[in-house]
């Protein structure tokens, strides 16, 4: 049921 | 000089409780508006932020910014330590190798003394604001637990659908499939017992169940969660504090 995606390249590093 | 005393042990035993399964090590980052901290789990899938406001604690002094570094397996044990409502104060200097936690039940003139040795952890710290949602959601947290946990007992994903008059709860498995849903009203009597949803574009997705019982370990903290979606994006979970919030950003499955 579906690829679970990654949070990488959602937020940028501080 | 880093001295924090919460009135009762209870809320940061909770609150270190409602996220210790997920990440292991942690960065608490102590200023002048109080304790912060954010870490990803291994599986980079899921995002922990954790505020706590300097209003959370009886007394609040932090005079230069301080960063704990530590072990929540570590760090629980200590807290298991002790009581709900004794006073416990987080002690650490400003170079700190070791977090002091003082216990003290004033009732019965005990105080206990704990130490924590502190580790330097490599981590990333990301910019998780300013995120646009196409939805909003609040709901009472003990009902959105609920969900999770039934549905979870169908499948592996949990598909929410959100639309202007409805928020629907969807999972299908092996053994049959299984919806909830839930409309917006209003309780005058008991206000956190409402649901509200702001909609500006309905939303379809789809989340592991497994990061959903992480999530909803939070659910003690407080008597409603703010859920906020956007298609394709990762979703942002929240429970406040009476000062700060316990967020967990999760990123959605999607179809090949």
């Amino acid at each position: 049921t579906g690829v679970q995606g990654r949070l990488d390249g959602f937020f940028k590093v501080r | 000089m880093l001295e924090a005393k919460f009135e009762e042990a209870s809320l940061f035993k909770k609150v270190i409780d409602s996220f210790k399964d997920c990440v292991q090590l942690v960065n608490f980052n102590c200023s002048e508006h109080g304790i912060a901290a954010q870490a990803v789990d291994d599986s980079r899938v899921l995002l922990v932020s954790l505020s706590i406001g300097t209003e959370s604690f009886q007394d609040f002094r932090c005079d230069r910014n301080v960063t704990l570094g530590a072990d929540l397996s570590s760090l629980s044990k200590i807290l298991r330590c002790g009581n709900n409502n004794d006073n416990l104060t987080l002690i650490a200097d400003d170079t700190p190798d070791s977090l002091l936690l003082l216990f003290e039940d004033t009732k019965k003139d005990r105080i206990s003394e704990y130490s924590l040795k502190l580790m330097d952890i490599d981590a990333d710290f990301l910019d998780i604001e300013g995120m646009q949602y196409d939805t909003t959601i609040t709901m009472p947290s003990a009902e959105f637990a609920k969900v999770v946990r039934d549905l979870n007992q169908l499948s592996d994903s949990l598909n929410i659908l959100v639309t202007k008059d409805t928020v629907k709860f969807v999972a299908e498995g092996d053994i049959g499939s299984g919806s909830v849903i839930v409309k917006p009203h209003t309780d005058m009597d008991k206000p956190d017992d409402s649901v509200k949803v702001e909609l500006d574009k309905p939303v379809d997705l789809t989340f592991g169940s497994k990061y959903l019982l992480d999530i909803i370990k939070g659910a003690g903290l407080s008597n409603q969660i703010t859920i906020k979606l956007s298609s394709e994006t990762p979703a942002l979970f929240e429970f406040g504090l009476q000062s700060g919030y316990l967020q967990f950003f999760l990123a959605p499955k999607f179809n090949e």
